[in-house]
């Protein structure tokens, strides 16, 4: 049986509004360690993988190896309804066809107790190694999504060159072009405002815009992203949670 | 002119 209470419904809400316009519908994987996804797009081109440990719940028993068949756009009205702060507890029986999901205000004067029958979802999993990169970029993620949303405006191509000195963002369009380029530094009484390049091999990646803008929809799950990069590879794009991660893996586009 | 990838190419199949 799985039970895993929230102390509030605010970090699931941001999950799933990460993660919904990438993916349909996807596997919650419940172990004992917590929940895991991974669920690539229908294009093949962008893969999430997404780890709520147990210290991410205020309660957390999962007996049993429980998978839970999701589909996130309904997982998602059920979930909007719930307020932030309430607590939220999702109850699966052993072999479930439905879970429970429970919202309880903080002064336990309410509770709303909703139901999502699941589904039956052929997993497909990818092998994922240890992955090698070139360059590793810590930055504000806010400041990502804008950078994202600017230049997405001029192209359906986005371009990342690191060196030694700076990560330049950068659009080709058909009336114009745009860049920003910044440079690593350091906020000592804001940290998260910081930026941090690790280079060891320069790099020139180019992503699908409209991917990226779908990865910083991680946006409110932390303060900062973590983006790494290798030649002609994917580019993993991560976010951390306060027990677990969002990470997006996403192919390049090449010249032909 | 630039093609995408699809990640298939690079993480194997279980």
């Amino acid at each position: 049986m799985l039970e895993g209470k929230f102390e509030e419904s605010s970090l699931m809400k941001k999950v799933v509004d990460a993660i919904k316009d990438s993916v349909k519908l996807c596997n919650f994987n419940c172990t004992e360690h917590g929940v895991t996804v991974q669920a690539v797009d229908d294009s093949r081109v962008l893969l999430i993988s997404l780890l709520i440990g147990e210290a991410s719940f205020e309660e957390y028993r999962c007996d049993r190896n429980i998978t839970l068949g999701i589909d996130l756009e309904s997982f998602n009205k059920i979930i909007k309804n719930g307020n932030s702060s309430d607590f939220l507890t999702l109850i699966a029986e052993d072999s479930p066809d439905n879970v429970l999901i429970i919202f309880e205000d903080k002064k336990k004067d309410r509770v709303s107790e909703y139901s999502l029958k699941l589904m039956d979802l052929d997993s497909d999993f990818l092998q994922i190694d240890d992955m090698e990169f070139d360059a590793t970029i810590t930055m504000p993620s806010s400041e990502f999504a804008k950078i994202t949303r600017d230049l997405k405006t001029l192209s359906e191509s986005l371009q990342i060159i690191v060196t030694k000195e700076n990560v330049k963002f950068s659009s080709d369009g058909d009336f114009g072009t745009g860049n920003v380029v910044l440079k690593g530094f350091v906020d000592m009484d804001k940290p998260d405002e910081s930026i941090k390049i690790d280079m060891a091999r320069p790099i020139n990646l180019t992503f699908g815009a409209k991917y990226i803008a779908d990865i910083v929809k991680g946006t409110s799950l932390s303060e900062s992203v973590t983006i790494k990069l290798a030649d002609k590879s994917p580019a993993l794009f991560e976010y951390k949670l306060p027990s677990g991660f969002l990470r997006f893996y996403l192919a390049p586009k090449f010249d032909e | 002119n630039v093609s995408q990838a699809s990640l298939i190419e690079f993480f194997l199949k279980n």
